[in-house]
């Protein structure tokens, strides 16, 4: 249930990119909906890092961080202003 | 602000630093709780074009258009996605959805960055003078990433995406979000891409001081940044019943306290709860502290908060009494009632007469702005401590810069207490903390920057940490406020940040990304985890032997085995000469016994942007000291420039 989405940062292998595919940015939507058929991505990251953010269950995440070309699925961490 | 220039040597180096008129623009950007665009800070008089490599641009939202940017303030952006989806849509009546700063902090680090110069600054008539960031000229992009409800890595990724493609040169971020390793860790991840496109990335140190092991920021591509004092003070004194008189420090400007004496009474003993005596929200009994001025403990809520609990309860005044947590490090706020804050030594002193007298009285005197204090720069109390949790091999911070009492712009949409029912307005604010001596490395690095526009950020991060000074003019070691001892590499890093010496270092310690890459090999990263931080497919050579100590860093930690045996521990470092041809020397002191160092070659003779390489060699005599951490220092000098790296070594 929606209720339980947490927000990930998906980091992604670029390099490991199919060719089938022709932007990145449809690769990265491809692996989102191979877990979640509802979820979207909130950012697109292109210089930070390659990757996305975006809400999931845990065990989505836990399903989309097995997938080739996915490096890491982070869970969203708080910071305090010092 | 209007004391660290003098306090700096800016005041009297303008003219070193060429700035925007050579055509070096810098632009600082600054992630935090926004801007103020209307404050004097961001006036963009004299400023010429925005330059052409700019790609950033100005958001439009809640109260704040494209309008509110000009040739200074040239970017604003806000990052919002991250938070909504974690507590819900942002209620703009009370926030606003937009680069408009509503807490103040933002318009206070990046003002203290990159403000332009203001004449007649103050806060009440507190701190006079003449305002200005670190690097007036430069030009300030911010990006909104912290909200109500907090700063989310989701957000601080995306704002720092952005600023790389904007062409920042500087990211400033008074910022943390605890201990976690390097490729798990958005602000240490985005801050890898960053400097990788040549960003200098500043961070704080964090407010977990004294304790060790407090650091947050500590990825070795940041520069880590802790806070130390100005030579500047607000007293206002306790004057009690019996004669004695106590100091304390005040930002109170209002109605004044009635000539004669006042009573006195401990909050723990104007209450029914258990810790009424910190002066928590509805824990003061109205009938006993009416007509009184009320001694508050400190902890738990906000400093200001306390005086507002009085103040409710009908209390006149309040003296607040630090407790064994912050020593006698004093942090002065603009309280909504008269109101001083005293050390905790000084606290238990009133105490003491207070449990004593039947009827105590007292004064609380109020004495303005106080400059010339010494000794100063002291580590304030509140600075995170090395070691470094993540890779104690890095010493952390990297060095110190003024943080407490820091007087800049502020948000006209919140008071300067950011207490609810504060409605007083300022143009200027005076707060401390790391959040505060963050931005000072971050404008003096741009200044940096506009002088040696070629240099990498670990090129401009050496010439700030090996300049950095370690005594005062009398040659007595910096103190720490939290022991009112010598402060060690632990607390200041490579010490107090000296801009004018950093213009010049002499030597520097330089770094690229593979460096950094070889690094993530030497702590055995998984190919997958280095891949995360490289953007890039990146192979550790499995016939190269990577070592952690060999990091070209401008300090040194060193970390022995406990277990047994004669130890040795190698550091290899490069140096590049930045300025003229010119033969230097080594010297290494250290205060640890137990510990021979050696440094070979002792002589290193540069031609102009020669590097030349050296090696530090940590002998232990085998026996675990009874203390386990001691400090040293190597010097490489040619006479004029004395390139400093500080040593810490542990077991």
């Amino acid at each position: 249930s929606s209720s339980l989405k947490s927000t990930y940062i998906v980091h992604m292998a670029k390099s490991e990119m199919p060719e089938s595919f022709e932007h990145h940015t449809l690769w990265y939507e491809s692996s989102l909906q191979s877990v979640s058929d509802s979820a979207e991505m909130m950012y697109t990251y292109e210089n930070a890092i390659h990757g996305f953010s975006t809400r999931l269950t845990p065990e989505e995440a836990r399903l989309l961080e097995s997938q080739t070309g996915i490096l890491a699925v982070l869970p969203e961490v708080k910071y305090e202003l010092h | 602000t209007t004391r660290t220039p003098q306090f700096l040597g800016l005041d009297k180096s303008a003219d070193m630093f060429p700035e925007s008129s050579s055509g070096n623009e810098v632009v600082v950007g600054v992630l935090d709780t926004g801007v103020w665009p209307e404050s004097k800070s961001f006036n963009d008089a004299g400023f010429g074009p925005i330059p052409t490599t700019w790609k950033g641009a100005c958001e439009s939202g809640t109260n704040f258009t494209a309008a509110n940017c000009n040739k200074k303030l040239i970017g604003a952006r806000f990052f919002s996605k991250g938070v909504e989806a974690m507590l819900g849509p942002i209620d703009e009546t009370t926030e606003s959805k937009s680069p408009r700063d509503d807490d103040g902090h933002g318009t206070h680090t990046s003002s203290t960055a990159a403000g332009s110069v203001v004449p007649d600054a103050s806060l009440f008539g507190y701190a006079s003078g003449t305002a200005r960031g670190m690097a007036t000229r430069a030009r300030v992009a911010v990006y909104k990433v912290c909200w109500k409800g907090g700063c989310f890595s989701s957000d601080i990724l995306a704002a720092i995406d952005k600023a790389i493609s904007d062409n920042v040169n500087v990211l400033s971020l008074s910022l943390g979000g605890g201990m976690s390793d390097y490729f798990r860790d958005s602000v240490a991840i985005g801050a890898f891409s960053a400097m990788e496109k040549g960003i200098l990335v500043s961070c704080s140190a964090g407010n977990a001081g004294p304790s060790a092991y407090s650091l947050s920021n500590v990825a070795p591509w940041i520069t880590t940044v802790g806070a130390g004092t100005l030579d500047r003070d607000f007293p206002a004194s306790v004057s009690l019943g019996n004669g004695l008189n106590y100091s304390g420090v005040s930002l109170y400007r209002g109605n004044a306290l009635p000539e004669s004496p006042l009573p006195l009474i401990y909050a723990g003993n104007a209450t029914n709860a258990t810790n009424g005596n910190l002066c928590m929200t509805g824990t003061l009994s109205p009938e006993l502290v009416a007509g009184k001025i009320v001694l508050c403990d400190r902890g738990m809520n906000a400093r200001v908060q306390k005086g507002a609990v009085v103040k409710a309860a009908g209390g006149l005044g309040m003296v607040l009494s630090n407790t064994a947590a912050n020593g006698e490090e004093l942090v002065a706020d603009t309280h909504l009632l008269p109101a001083t804050a005293v050390g905790e030594r000084e606290g238990n002193a009133i105490k003491k007469y207070l449990f004593s007298e039947a009827k105590p009285t007292v004064k609380i005197v109020f004495q303005g702005t106080k400059v010339g204090v010494e000794p100063s720069p002291v580590v304030a109390a509140f600075s995170s401590r090395g070691p470094n949790s993540i890779t104690p091999q890095i010493l952390k911070p990297d060095l110190i810069a003024p943080g407490v009492n820091i007087l800049a712009g502020w948000s006209k949409a919140v008071g300067p207490t950011g207490l609810a029912v504060d409605e007083r307005r300022v143009d200027f604010n005076i707060i401390s903390g790391t959040s505060m001596s963050c931005p000072h490395v971050s404008g003096l690095a741009a200044l940096i920057k506009s002088a040696h526009p070629d240099w990498s950020p670990a090129a401009v991060r050496s010439a700030l940490m090996t300049t950095a000074y370690i005594a005062y003019k009398n040659g007595n070691k910096l103190q720490d406020s939290a022991t009112g001892k010598s402060s060690t590499p632990f607390d200041h890093g490579s010490g107090h940040v000296d801009p004018v010496a950093a213009l010049n270092p002499g030597l520097v310690y330089d770094l690229t990304a593979d460096d950094y890459l070889g690094f993530l090999c030497a702590l055995n990263y998984t190919a997958t985890q280095i891949t995360s931080l490289a953007r890039r497919k990146f192979q550790c050579d499995a016939g190269k032997k990577y070592s952690v100590s060999d990091l070209n860093y401008p300090s040194f930690a060193v970390v022995f085995d406990t277990m047994g045996g004669a130890n040795v521990v190698k550091h290899t470092r490069i140096l590049t000469n930045v300025g003229p041809a010119g033969t230097y020397k080594a010297s290494v002191t250290s205060d640890s016994k137990n510990v021979k160092i050696t440094v070979e070659p002792e002589e290193l003779s540069f031609k102009a942007n020669e590097k030349k390489s050296f090696t530090v060699t940590f002998t232990s005599s085998g026996s675990t000291p009874q203390k386990l951490n001691g400090f040293g220092r190597l010097e490489w000098t040619n006479g004029k420039n004395v390139v400093g790296s500080p040593i810490s070594i542990s077991w």
